[in-house]
């Protein structure tokens, strides 16, 4: 769980809006 | 981080099960896993998870087109199928089945309005724990180059995720 919101903080980062 | 309580307790479950009361199926994951993914990669979000995704190989145009004859490359590429990651794939009208599909068990991807444009976040593969380990990350490692090779991911690359009972393994 842990591993899938620091990946999903990190894609937000990049991810077009 | 938004994960209910008890979906929690459930994983912990699934994880703590051991050999004799380890559930009969690699199905008895899926629900659980799906959930934890869909919490977290919310559709709100711009994420969609597919289960049973499907990775088709990329294909060169039929072999009838001949380079520099702009006229009939467009009319054959036009018949060629478009996978949601922007591969050339195996027309609909060709006889026989596809071959080569692989089928991973989830696929996340970052979504949109286009039919074509999905990038691909994680792989999801989910196995028993009494499982042969090495066939399992050998699937997986295979599902990761054929996603790879389509291009369809963000800058931070494409993570495969082998579930392996109550142990999982990134790629």
């Amino acid at each position: 769980i842990q591993c899938f919101l620091d990946r999903k903080e990190e894609i937000m980062k990049v991810m077009p809006v | 981080g938004g994960v209910p309580v008890w979906l929690r307790k459930r994983l912990r479950a699934l994880c703590n099960s051991g050999a004799t009361k380890r559930p009969h199926f690699e199905s008895s994951w899926y629900g659980p896993i799906n959930g934890v993914s869909y919490t977290v990669f919310t559709v709100k979000d711009g994420f969609i998870i597919k289960p049973q995704a499907k990775f088709r190989d990329k294909v060169s145009p039929p072999s009838s087109v001949i380079p520099g004859r702009s006229n009939s490359v467009s009319s054959n590429t036009s018949n060629m199928s478009t996978s949601s990651y922007n591969v050339e794939a195996r027309p609909r009208t060709e006889p026989g089945p596809e071959a080569d599909i692989l089928e991973p068990d989830f696929v996340i991807c970052i979504a949109g309005s286009s039919l074509t444009g999905d990038k691909i976040v994680y792989i999801i593969e989910i196995k028993r724990g009494d499982e042969d380990a090495f066939k399992a990350s050998e699937q997986i490692t295979h599902y990761v180059k054929r996603a790879v090779s389509t291009g369809a991911m963000i800058s931070t690359g494409i993570v495969g995720l082998l579930v392996l009972g109550s142990e999982t393994f990134r790629i």
